[in-house]
């Protein structure tokens, strides 16, 4: 998949600091 | 109560019926997220609040470094602009988190979530500082070529007046039609809570 296909906010949207489940998670 | 610097006090009764009521969250899941809240605020400094470190900790598992998204995530859960996190910030917070929660709540958090500056638009300068502390974050690189016409892409699908910069109402449109753009705005973790943290019937006070 060509990176240019990619959309800026499904790439932001991977942040580990946007996971929260680790929150739940040891 | 939940008030800070009190966190082995017991809680007020009344504080869990008011939570529930501001929240989807029963009033046992408010009791539970407590236990949740509990091991996290006293994971650096034992205070009843939850310092950016401490976030940064259950986030990363490491209390150091700065991440661009942490901070994002903070500045919206601190209500009250007072650099903590308390409990009733935590609870309305994760609210907007739970798998039941409307739609617009999430769309309308994630919008500010990358509204940086919070001038109510996202701006296609604050689309690249995220892209860029995202790749700092994953050692990726791209070319700054490559990086320019992603962020291009994007404004050509969601900036529909092209006026440079993204509305609520046009990220509204560009996200309903992305819906996977919101996975990390739920939480099924959230629908368990009273499982999860079992322990909070040791201190309930209320039956729901």
């Amino acid at each position: 998949v060509s990176p240019v296909t990619m959309n800026a906010f499904e790439l932001i949207s991977t942040s580990q600091g946007l996971n929260l489940s680790s929150l739940f998670e040891k | 109560c939940f008030e800070p610097r009190q966190p082995r006090l017991k809680k007020c009764a009344g504080d869990i019926p008011r939570l529930a009521n501001e929240t989807i969250f029963t009033m046992n899941e408010v009791e539970a997220l407590y236990e949740l809240f509990k091991k996290l605020s006293s994971s650096i400094i034992d205070d009843g609040m939850i310092h950016k470190e401490e976030l940064q900790l259950a986030l990363f598992q490491t209390p150091s470094g700065e991440n661009l998204f942490v901070d994002r995530i903070f500045d919206l859960f601190d209500e009250k602009k007072n650099d903590v996190i308390e409990f009733d910030e935590f609870v309305h917070a994760l609210s907007v988190f739970h798998p039941n929660a409307p739609m617009e709540d999430k769309i309308d958090f994630a919008f500010r979530l990358y509204d940086l500056r919070q001038t109510g638009f996202i701006e296609r300068e604050e689309v690249k500082q995220m892209v860029i502390a995202i790749l700092m974050e994953s050692d990726m690189t791209l070319s700054d070529d490559l990086l320019e016409a992603i962020i291009d892409k994007t404004f050509a699908d969601a900036d529909a007046d092209k006026d440079g910069r993204i509305n609520s109402e046009e990220w509204k449109d560009f996200v309903l039609r992305n819906p996977n753009l919101l996975k990390n705005m739920t939480l099924p973790y959230l629908k368990d809570l009273t499982t999860l943290f079992p322990s909070f019937v040791f201190n309930t006070k209320v039956e729901d």
